[in-house]
């Protein structure tokens, strides 16, 4: 589905190079439930960006569905990542001058959605999340972890074959971390989406088919979960 | 040392009420050192803006050293601040366009420390959270877990009397996280800085001497730590 093939980004910063991937290859299979952990700046968010096409590496290859992504313009990049990869990010990154009904249609009003129609999707979504009654608030009037579920629901709204989530569980409390669990784990299991995440929680961590090692800008080791 | 006397805090919106807070009392005392739970959305970081005078309540009372801070304008409470809180943000809230340096030396310059004495001090904040090496760094530029750490070091570095974190290692790994929490509970054993964290995982709120549980805007349980 996703595949990285020795790929690193670099950042050039008044002279000085900060290498954050130095030579990764990962390939995300169709299905797929990865954990990905590591230390503080490791590069973990920069891989998931590449993984989800919101970067491009510095060298190395990514392919999506076999297809060399180096060889698309932004726009089709961008028409690629919205069909089908859902992205949560580390800090969320919702506008906020815009309801959290607003703010998870946004993937559909790309897709040519009609507005009712994704008016509905989009409050399933948050639904889901336990937000159907935060419709009409703005992120800045919510919590971190509602801002987060916020997040996750627009992520699944456009139903991706690939979901990628940055620490998604990191403002939750127990109860909401598990509920959000069991909507991606259900999804894999039921839809057969690829879910990866990364986590700094060992207990979320486990609950992953495989756990990929990140440390220093390189994948360390890769472990398949013993079978239940 | 900060004392709420039934507290409330409400937002008005549209003609609705959204009772974040619905009558808390709570005494942070000198030296102490407590973990506030709860689920998303309970009222833990609406609690913290209040402890921290960073907000006023609707209802209720707010003393800081016995003082009602209810009298003082908002300059004078800018100022107290200031001198003795140190506040950590659930969403970091660093200046985007500053680098890592100037962001942690920010409380210095409001309390006019000359500029090579605050640079040197938010160097060696900085330092103190294996961040010494991206001081020119801009916010931007750092990944989730260095930028909840600058936001660490910007709340120490006036050395303040009470340190108010919401959810300090939410972005970190375990080592950057024990190493954090080991910095606060140095400060706490050996300088009696009083230190409050939002938590949302087990084993941090643990290492507290008191656990204080929120649920709906109310505080629910205070337990206290068995001796060791
Ligand atoms: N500016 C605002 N306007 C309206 N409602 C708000 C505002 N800020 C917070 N709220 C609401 O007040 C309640 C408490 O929010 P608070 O941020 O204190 O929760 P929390 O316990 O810190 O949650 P989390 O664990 O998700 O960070 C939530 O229902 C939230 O949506
Ligand atoms: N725009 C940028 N310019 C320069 N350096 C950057 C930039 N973005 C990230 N970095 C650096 O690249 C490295 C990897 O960052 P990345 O965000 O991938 O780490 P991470 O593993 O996600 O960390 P965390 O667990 O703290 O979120 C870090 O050293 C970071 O400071
Ligand atoms: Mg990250
Ligand atoms: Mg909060």
């Amino acid at each position: 589905e996703i595949e990285a093939v020795d790929v690193t980004r670099s950042y050039r910063m008044d002279g000085v190079s900060v290498d954050a991937l130095r030579g990764v290859s990962l390939t995300i299979e169709e299905g797929d439930y990865a954990a990905i952990i590591g230390p503080s700046g490791s590069g973990k968010s920069t891989l998931m960006h590449l993984l989800g096409c919101l970067d491009r590496p510095t060298t190395g290859t990514l392919l999506v569905g076999g297809r060399d992504v180096g060889t698309l313009d932004d726009s089709e990049l961008a028409e690629l990542r919205n069909q089908t990869i859902g992205f949560v990010f580390q800090s969320f990154q919702l506008l906020a001058r815009t309801t959290a009904l607003d703010n998870v249609a946004l993937p559909l009003v790309y897709r040519g959605v009609r507005r009712a129609e994704r008016r509905k999707r989009a409050a399933e979504a948050l639904d889901a999340v336990n937000l159907g009654h935060r419709v009409g608030h703005k992120p800045t009037q919510m919590s971190g972890g509602e801002q987060q579920r916020v997040a996750i629901a627009r992520a699944l709204v456009g139903e991706p074959s690939v979901l990628l989530a940055d620490e998604p569980t990191g403002n939750l409390d127990t109860v909401n971390g598990d509920e959000v669990m069991g909507i991606l784990e259900r999804l894999n299991k039921e839809r057969g989406v690829a879910v990866v995440l990364v986590t700094h929680e060992a207990d979320i961590a486990a609950r992953a088919r495989r756990i990929i090692r990140v440390r220093d800008g390189l994948i360390e080791a890769v472990a398949e979960a013993p079978e239940p």
